[in-house]
């Protein structure tokens, strides 16, 4: 199951941001991806609120719906429940933080309802 | 050692309309 989930999720990979410099995934805080963003151009971070959770048809997986933006739009994504998302404020969180260190060793807060995310748009878009 | 792009991590959440 864990090859399910991309590699750089897995504590100790070596993350390049925007501006060249390298840190490990496990060391990143939401000014890192806010730089990155601002140095790139076309993305924007967008903040987005979890508004719900909800179980999935597939084995391990949940459904997690978003308000996304200043417009709040609504966006529904199906992960795994392991998936690690970047939270403002807490940084790395997960629906099952346990099984994201067991299988990353990437330490990992709980998800929840109201949490806000970092996600990513791009600029053109608006 | 490989190096991944930072907005690899971070989802790609774009608005879709659905009407």
């Amino acid at each position: 199951p864990s090859s399910a989930l991309p590699p750089y999720f897995m504590k100790g990979s070596i993350i390049q941001l925007a501006d060249g410099e390298l840190k490990r995934v496990e060391d990143l805080r939401a000014e890192d991806f806010l730089q990155s963003a601002d140095l790139s151009g076309e993305l924007k971070i967008d903040s987005s609120t979890v508004e719900r959770i909800d179980s999935s048809r597939t084995p391990d997986a949940v459904i997690i719906q978003f308000s996304v933006g200043e417009h709040k739009t609504q966006v529904c994504v199906e992960v795994l429940v392991e998936y690690p998302f970047f939270v403002f404020g807490q940084g790395w969180s997960s629906c099952c933080p346990h099984r994201t260190t067991q299988l990353l060793a990437l330490s990992c807060a709980r998800l929840s309802v109201g949490d806000v995310c970092i996600s990513l748009t791009l600029k053109s878009l608006r | 050692v490989p190096v991944f792009p930072w907005h690899s991590l971070v989802p790609f959440l774009a608005p879709t309309q659905s009407d």
